[in-house]
């Protein structure tokens, strides 16, 4: 038996719009804890994971584990039409993931669940120089702001500041932030645009976004609800010269 | 000029 309520629609519909520009297909594990997700794009340069502990939902009921594998574009076609007042009620039957939306009416869709033969990848446990924490607005806009001049951003991070960069064939684009933390070191990494972009769809998941940076590491970003009971996180490979 | 890596290279 699993179900799962949940009053605050845009958790899933946020996750799910940066989950499915990631990865096409993902299996969610659920158990008695909660529900997690983690899945590696075709091309291995994102790794996303998502977890909702049993605190995020209004109810939350799964007896044994199970895994819940779906095509993420259907997923995010039918979370779409949840509105934001909506509840949202998950369940499985035999074949079928069950989402409700509760409001005016009761809306229910059912998404197929497809076979998936590998098992959930592991994310990798790296070490990282520095930690810092800035408005998620603030790494929107930023994106926004590098696309006028180029596809890569570079990110670098000292003991005084934050910044976002880049170097285009017709001009430069430079965004700079105090972060007020305790940072020893520097670092800075060079990323695609786009796959940023990718992982910044989440924008209602949380108001600000954890970021731990490296020299050519990957990019480490964590959003992370208010409570602590749930958190998206994301990996991205860099570029590096060649 | 830089080229994508992938995650497989910090996998380990």
């Amino acid at each position: 038996m699993f179900k799962a309520v949940l009053s605050d629609s845009n958790i899933l519909k946020t996750s799910f719009d940066a989950i499915s520009s990631i990865v096409d297909e993902v299996q969610m594990q659920a158990d008695e804890e909660g529900l997690r997700l983690d899945a590696l794009d075709r091309s291995h340069i994102t790794f996303v994971h998502l977890e909702l502990k049993k605190g995020v939902f209004d109810e939350y009921q799964c007896d044994e584990p199970m895994k819940i594998n779906v095509d993420t574009e259907e997923l995010m076609k039918v979370l779409k039409r949840a509105k934001a007042e909506d509840m949202v009620e998950l369940t499985v039957d035999e074949g079928n993931l069950i989402l409700s939306f509760e409001g005016e009416a009761r809306r229910k869709f059912k998404i197929r669940l497809i076979d998936i033969e590998y098992e959930a990848p592991s994310p990798p446990q790296l070490e990282y120089p520095t930690e810092f924490e800035v408005p998620f607005s603030l790494l929107k806009d930023s994106i926004q702001d590098i696309g006028i001049v180029s596809d890569k951003i570079s990110l670098h991070v000292n003991e005084e500041k934050f910044e976002a960069s880049a170097e285009g064939e017709f001009g430069d684009a430079k965004i700079e932030y105090l972060h007020g933390e305790k940072i020893e070191e520097s670092a800075r990494s060079i990323f695609s645009l786009e796959k940023v972009k990718e992982m910044l769809k989440a924008d209602k998941f949380s108001e600000s976004a954890v970021l731990r940076l490296g020299n050519d590491m990957p990019l480490n970003l964590a959003l992370k609800m208010a409570s602590d009971e749930g958190e998206l996180s994301f990996l991205l490979a860099p570029r590096i010269e060649s | 000029q830089e080229k994508q890596t992938s995650l497989d290279a910090f996998f380990n």
